[in-house]
């Protein structure tokens, strides 16, 4: 729906303590780690299979709570953007 | 042989095509000013440089891409794998990426399709479009081996349909600055970005945040004649353009197509960004030490504006032409690889922001509103005094009825007027702008120093309640660029201006007497003969060394200054040699360290300008560091390496062990790893990643078969390659060659003249009467043979 935007089930977070940490949160909520975002240090993809992978509003459920967890520092679920071949 | 062949004349069936790299078609005017083949002269083809396309993915087994390919360059984003082949599909809509491609490394002389602008070079694909994007699928495309991957094109951005205000997300942005940062192992990444193809919905690219970034090259397109492309749309962040196709009549650009073809549909700025990618690649080849500012320099020194035809062009107060369609100009590659081999990297950047201001001013309709700053440059704080500028970004938080009647100006000190944004006839949103960043390059090389003034006007396009004003609330101005001129090297260079020996004072004379009596203290430098004065040029002797020349000023020092050492017995400091910068005596293998410029030789513990095969110079310590074991030449690291020992080969500035045949090297393992049986060479250990196959096989698609599979014929040995299985035409099972020579169709079509067509749309009215057409001949009617299409048409 053009102007709406696109909620999916794909996470980044901001977790220190290196990828084990990672994994650890991911798991604790439900989240599977997907690995670093390319060169972000600190910064993983998460993915939540049982959240519906396109929605209009983001999507509240126990894996909401990763927003609290100490180890987190920022997350942001993933909006689809409208990109153009040029 | 490239150097030394003056006629470049490749055998790629559509090399006679490329009108913009070279002029053999007698028949329509040349125009080669990018001068590429210039530049492919002087032996630059793209060797050893690393360039990956981020779009849909690449067809990596394309016969033009496949030698060139590398898969350490790639990865699918959409898929998590590390396959970029594009998803192929009956819309045929993911062609962009290997279009893409082929113009950057498309190989040269393979008897395929074109030849690429750096055909040399290293290419691979990032497939990131075919899916959901997301702010994190375009960071983590933009992160991909950041210290393998020297450049990274992209021809894509938000919607260019003059209404759309959007750029990188917070990780994306974060993922530019890391690949400036630490991208190339501190030189910075590369990012190419096409400028946009909006010019026919009134787009504007300063509405784009990827193309407005500091960060990344824009580029922007002109037809064959220096025309504006109709798609065109002009900013003040393009920093050069290519040739493109333009107007309908204007000769296409043929690269390469999905399906292993050619094509000559690839049109808009998505060829420019491609081509530019391919020239920094002739110019790192020229330099690897070009840092990602150098690289924005060379282009805005070599660029031409030459006959490119646009009402705006202007010359700034450095000096420079510029336009906002076409920045500083057509690009020349031949320039560039000439500054870059003999570039010294610019100073390093500085950054002056200023406070933001807040005008909080309505903006009346039809009128201009003007907020002026006066920039000191930052000339207080030395880490950030800019003197000479770079780049210009101006934040803007405003509120506006309709966004799209507003047009956006800057003014430098020097008066130079920069256009940040036109009126954008379809864009009525009510959003304003909030703390949007506007960027121009357009006062390249001007001073910093003096009053800058934004200029907002409010021209109404349409109906609109001229009462609901809109505010310019806050505006913040950041200047980029250095605190010393950045061209300073390029004349010859100034070296530190030491004394010459000449001035190594004889033994002390004694001074004429004084006129009147000096009765006062001497200075604590003197010796035990006394002085005639207070200072330490009063000195009759010296308590430790004496400096200075015998008939002027001599004085007494403590100890001998940089450029000299102490001969105790003579209590003298003498001069170093030339090259030293501090040494323990006057021969050239005295020297304790070097002067700037040159680096200390450790096998002969004499300061040089080139450190011997094996070491790189290393600047901070001004010495000669030995390079990584398996490079047998570096630059500016240990492991940036420019040549590898015997048993080992370049990948990028790596050195990765040659895998004999039938292995390959797998780069998590650092490792040769065997390939499958059936392939000579591979890319990874499956039977699908072959590159050559085994005696005896045929290579189908990216394997390795015994005999073709259905659906495939086998092609004619050709010298030096693996028999190939080609595909047959659509729909038919097994062929014996080319084109119309099907034997036998997929259900649902008939065999007709050798070739499948579909059941539903050839068949016979009735048997019987068919066969008497048939029988008296009167197939060649074309009433009859509608009606009796299987009979008349089938073979036999």
């Amino acid at each position: 729906v053009h102007g709406r935007d696109v909620f999916t089930n794909h996470w980044a977070v901001r977790v220190t303590g290196g990828h084990l940490e990672a994994d650890r949160v991911a798991a604790k909520y439900g989240y599977r780690n997907l690995g670093q975002i390319g060169s972000l240090e600190d910064h993983y993809h998460f993915h939540h299979s049982r959240v519906v992978r396109r929605a209009a509003f983001p999507f509240r459920g126990t894996h909401s709570f990763i927003h609290m967890d100490p180890q987190v520092q920022w997350v942001q679920q993933q909006k689809v953007k409208t990109r153009e071949k040029r | 042989s490239i150097q030394n062949d003056p006629n470049f004349n490749f055998n790629d069936p559509k090399w006679s095509s490329m009108w913009y790299i070279h002029c053999n078609d007698k028949s329509s005017p040349c125009h080669n000013e990018m001068n590429i083949l210039g530049a492919w002269k002087k032996g630059y083809t793209g060797k050893n440089v690393v360039v990956t396309i981020l779009d849909d993915g690449i067809e990596r087994n394309h016969p033009d891409l496949a030698p060139n390919y590398d898969h350490l360059a790639s990865y699918d984003v959409n898929g998590n794998d590390y396959d970029p082949t594009p998803r192929y599909d009956f819309r045929n809509q993911n062609i962009h990426g290997t279009r893409c491609a082929g113009e950057v490394a498309a190989a040269a002389n393979n008897s395929h399709c074109i030849v690429g602008v750096a055909f040399n070079a290293h290419i691979g694909g990032i497939r990131m479009l075919d899916g959901d994007v997301t702010d994190l699928v375009e960071a983590k495309s933009l992160g991909i081996r950041p210290d393998y991957i020297d450049i990274y094109s992209s021809s894509w951005g938000p919607k260019d349909d003059g209404r759309t205000v959007d750029g990188p997300g917070p990780l994306t942005r974060q993922a530019l600055e890391q690949g400036i940062k630490k991208g190339r192992k501190g030189l910075g990444s590369i990012f190419v970005w096409a400028s946009g193809n909006g010019g026919r919905q009134l787009d504007h690219c300063s509405c784009d945040g990827y193309t407005s970034s500091i960060f990344t090259v824009s580029i922007s397109s002109t037809t064959e004649h220096g025309n504006r492309p109709w798609y065109l749309e002009p900013c003040s962040a393009i920093l050069a353009s290519t040739y493109s196709r333009g107007e309908l009549n204007d000769r296409t650009i043929v690269t390469t197509d999905l399906h292993q073809r050619c094509t000559d549909r690839h049109t808009g700025t998505s060829v420019s960004a491609p081509i530019v990618a391919g020239i920094i690649a002739l110019a790192l080849e020229a330099n690897l030490l070009l840092t990602w500012r150098d690289v924005q320099h060379l282009l805005v020194r070599t660029s031409r504006p030459l006959h490119l035809k646009a009402d705006d062009w202007k010359t700034n107060a450095a000096g420079l032409r510029v336009s906002h369609l076409y920045g500083f100009g057509l690009v020349d590659a031949e320039a560039m690889v000439q500054e870059a081999s003999k570039w010294r990297t610019v100073p390093p950047q500085r950054t002056c922001t200023h406070k933001p201001l807040r005008p909080n001013s309505y903006i009346h309709a039809g009128q201009t509103l003007n907020s002026s700053t006066v920039s000191s440059g930052c000339s207080d704080e030395a880490d950030r005094e800019v003197k000479f500028l770079e780049h210009v970004v101006v934040s803007v938080l405003l509120t506006h009825p309709r966004r799209g009647d507003l047009e956006i100006s800057l003014i430098s000190p020097s008066g130079t007027r920069s256009q940040l944004l036109a009126k954008r006839l379809y864009d009525g949103s009510n959003q304003g702008f909030r703390n949007w960043e506007f960027m121009s390059v357009h006062f390249w090389g001007e001073k910093a120093e003096g009053s800058w003034t934004l200029e907002i006007k409010d021209c109404p396009s349409k109906l609109r309640n001229t009462e609901v004003l809109g505010n310019l609330k806050e505006w913040s101005l950041t200047l980029y660029g250095t605190s010393e001129d950045p061209y300073l090297h390029h004349s010859s260079s100034t070296n530190q201006d030491v004394p010459g020996p000449e001035g190594v004072l004889d033994e002390p004379e004694l001074q004429e007497e004084e006129e009147e009596e000096y009765n006062g203290p001497c200075h604590s430098d003197c010796g035990d003969q006394g002085c005639d004065g207070p200072k330490a040029e009063h000195c009759l002797n010296c308590a430790h060394f004496s400096l200075g020349r015998p008939n002027t000023e001599r004085a007494c020092v403590s100890h001998c200054p940089v450029g000299y050492f102490g001969d105790v017995a003579a209590r003298r400091c003498k001069r170093c040699h030339r090259n030293c910068e501090r040494c323990l005596g006057q021969s050239e293998a005295k020297c304790s360290s070097c002067r700037r410029g040159l680096y200390m030789n450790p096998l002969s513990s004499t300061c040089v300008d080139t450190c011997p095969q094996g070491h790189y110079g290393n600047q901070e310590q001004q010495r000669c560091v030995e390079c990584n074991d398996n490079c047998k030449g570096c630059v500016k690291d240990s492991d940036r390496c420019t040549a590898c020992k015997q048993g080992y080969s370049l990948a990028g500035m790596t050195c990765v062990p040659e895998c004999t045949k039938g292995t390959f090297f797998h780069l998590e393992e650092m490792s040769c790893r065997r390939c499958h049986s059936s392939c000579q060479t591979c890319t990874g250990p499956g039977k699908g990643e072959c590159i050559r196959c085994t005696e005896g096989f045929l290579q189908q698609e990216w394997r390795c078969v015994q005999a073709c599979a259905p659906g495939y014929y086998s092609g004619q040995p050709s010298a030096g390659r693996n028999r190939m299985c080609h595909r047959c035409e659509e729909n038919c099972l097994s062929c014996s060659g080319p084109g119309t020579a099907c034997l036998r169709c997929k259900d649902g079509f008939s065999l007709v003249s050798r070739t499948c067509v579909v059941n539903s749309s050839c068949n016979n009215a009735d048997e019987i009467f068919c066969e008497m057409v048939k029988s008296n001949r009167l197939c060649e009617k074309k009433l009859y043979r509608q009606f009796c299409c299987k009979t008349c048409l089938m073979n036999g």
